[in-house]
């Protein structure tokens, strides 16, 4: 375990698969988790940013991973 | 597209913040 929730984990794979420079916008994060909501995700972005696993990158819609 | 200069600059400095961050966040767990 590494402490986070399945969700958190689920949200933190998804923005780590994202191969662009400019990482994953929100909206595709929701689309690709479909049974999730905006709220949820949101709130799963936040937590993984305030422990520096992402980060917000050409605006605060568009997150990528610090571990890769 | 591409990037311009000032989004890649953003985005590293983004990038750095989080590093620190999370480097913080693992001291605390020690």
């Amino acid at each position: 375990s590494n402490g986070l929730s399945a969700t958190q984990n689920q949200v933190l794979s998804l923005i780590r698969s994202c191969p662009d420079a400019q990482g994953i916008h929100i909206h595709d994060l929701k689309q690709k988790l479909s049974g999730m909501s905006i709220a949820v995700i949101k709130q799963a972005v936040e937590f993984l940013c305030n422990e520096g696993h992402v980060f917000s990158t050409i605006d605060e819609e568009h997150f990528r991973s610090t571990d890769n | 597209g591409s990037l311009t200069a000032e989004q890649q600059r953003r985005i590293e400095e983004n990038r750095q913040r989080a590093l620190a961050r999370r480097a913080e966040r693992l001291a605390q767990q020690e």
